[in-house]
């Protein structure tokens, strides 16, 4: 049997939100760890790598490592019953072909269930070399949003250029053309508002801003945003999923593949 | 024109 018990259920309404448009349809392998998620969208050309961990939960039971093939638009509008302030507990049997979803208001006042079928799906999961990042910037995941919102007005491409001086995201089109510079922040006194390049040699890529707008739906799970980037890889883009004293409780992270001038 | 990558290039089928 599995059985995860979420006290900060808004987590999982979230972590919904920041996938659906992207995947339809995906399988959680749940194990011992917690739930993982990975899946592509359907042009592969973007994959979301989501892990929920088990010490996240207030209590966690998963007698055998079970993969529940979840049709996602489906569970997004059943946590949409959810209240933001609602405890969350998914079960499910181990040969199961429902998951059931419980919420409970704070109180205990309210309780509802929600049952769903499951889905047969077969699990290709893609294999994602470990990889030394040549740059790697930190910011305020608001900052990304605001930056790959306002640069899709003007075409649907961006070039990220990461330098030592910091890193610009450019774009043009039929309309013109916009530049937006991010200097590497001096004083890091509030660590969420910084900029942090670390960058081992410079690098400029040229993404989907169509994909990187479906990325920034993560936004509300962290304050940060890191962008991976090495020439001619995949970006990876993550936010991480933390509790209120830092510690890790997962993350989600996107990874695109660069667009190429032919 | 640019064009747009799939990830099977990149990452490998288990």
């Amino acid at each position: 049997m599995f059985e995860a018990r979420l006290v900060e259920g808004s987590l999982l309404k979230k972590v919904m939100e920041s996938i659906k448009d992207l995947l339809n349809e995906a399988s959680w392998d749940c194990s011992g760890n917690g739930m993982c998620l990975q899946a592509m969208d359907s042009s592969h050309v973007a994959l979301v790598s989501l892990m929920l961990k088990s010490d996240g939960f207030e209590n966690y039971r998963c007698d055998r490592s079970i993969s529940l093939g979840i049709n996602l638009a489906s569970m997004s509008k059943i946590l949409k019953c959810a209240s933001n302030d609602d405890i969350i507990t998914i079960r499910a049997e181990d040969d199961a072909d429902a998951i059931t979803f419980m919420f409970e208001s704070p109180k205990q006042d309210r309780v509802s269930d929600y049952e769903m079928k499951l889905m047969n799906l077969d699990t290709e999961h893609l294999g994602i070399p470990d990889t030394e990042y040549a740059c790697v910037i930190k910011m305020p995941s608001g900052e990304f949003s605001r930056i790959c919102r306002d640069l899709s007005v003007l075409g649907d491409s961006v070039i990220i250029c990461c330098t030592k001086d910091g890193v610009r995201f450019s774009a043009k089109g039929d309309l013109g053309n916009g530049n937006i510079k991010l200097a590497q922040s001096a004083n890091v006194d509030k660590e969420e508002e910084a900029v942090v390049v670390d960058m081992r040699e410079a690098v400029t890529l040229t993404f989907s801003l169509r994909y990187l707008n479906f990325f920034t739906k993560a936004a509300p799970l962290s304050s940060q945003v890191s962008l991976s980037m090495s020439e001619d890889v995949p970006l990876m883009v993550e936010y991480k999923i933390n509790d209120k004293e830092g510690d890790s409780k997962g993350y989600v992270r996107y990874y695109l593949a660069p667009k190429i001038e032919d | 024109i640019n064009y747009q990558n799939k990830l099977v290039d990149y990452f490998f089928d288990r």
